[in-house]
């Protein structure tokens, strides 16, 4: 799973 | 970041730019889906909930605001200032066989059961089919002003750029965010029969783009 906590795109 | 990412969101700027200043400047949403724009809307609140608890640079920030404050905006003059030159007749497309699929979609296919993840999830879907009643107008009115095909090429070409940054982010850090991808080629896909039309009608010079 990718690290999805950190949302770092638009 | 990388320049497929920084250019892409450029053209999502630019794009909402194009498409805020001819209603604006011509007074007049005429042509334009009232619909998509409250999709857009809708995109960027339940997507940025996170604006002021996860911060992430001042680029990130500054362009979360713009286009929160860009989005509403629009929908204002659309729905307000603007409303007589609304054609409601032809943004006709019934936006809750979007709306209910999208949603429950985004309770089965997400990352992890919060509210958080389940509100991002559900931006995520939404954007893929946000333009669909603006494409859907254009089919029922049968034509398109030139600056509205433009908004739309930078539109699509935002996602399409996105692409991009995630072949680059996973050639570079193995990032690779499933959801968003899946996504965004679909959001891709919807918007290749305009383009179609956009390079073979509308660069020719002929102006207005018209449906065959």
């Amino acid at each position: 799973q990718p690290n999805f906590t950190i949302k770092d795109e638009l | 970041m990388n320049i497929f990412r920084l250019s892409g969101d450029v053209c999502h700027l630019v794009a909402i730019i194009i498409l805020f200043l001819k209603i604006w400047r011509s007074k007049s949403c005429a042509g334009i889906s009232g619909k998509s724009q409250l999709l857009f809307a809708l995109v960027f609140t339940t997507r940025y909930l996170d604006l002021f608890t996860a911060f992430i640079s001042i680029y990130n920030t500054v362009m979360k605001v713009v286009f929160l404050v860009l989005a509403y905006a629009t929908v204002s003059l659309i729905y307000f200032r603007f409303r007589k030159s609304y054609d409601s007749e032809s943004d006709s497309f019934r936006v809750e066989f979007l709306l209910v699929p999208v949603a429950g979609l985004s309770f089965l296919e997400n990352y992890s059961f919060t509210p958080l993840e389940i509100l991002w999830t559900f931006s995520i879907y939404l954007e893929s089919v946000a333009i669909l009643p603006q494409l859907f107008m254009i089919t029922k009115t049968g034509e398109a002003e030139s600056i509205t095909t433009h908004y739309l090429f930078f539109l699509g070409l935002y996602r399409t750029l996105y692409l991009a940054n995630w072949v680059w982010r996973y050639h570079e850090e193995g990032f690779f965010d499933q959801i968003a991808v899946v996504s965004g080629v679909v959001q891709t896909i919807f918007y290749c029969d305009f383009f179609y039309l956009y390079f073979t009608r509308v660069l020719r010079g002929s102006g207005k783009m018209t449906l065959p």
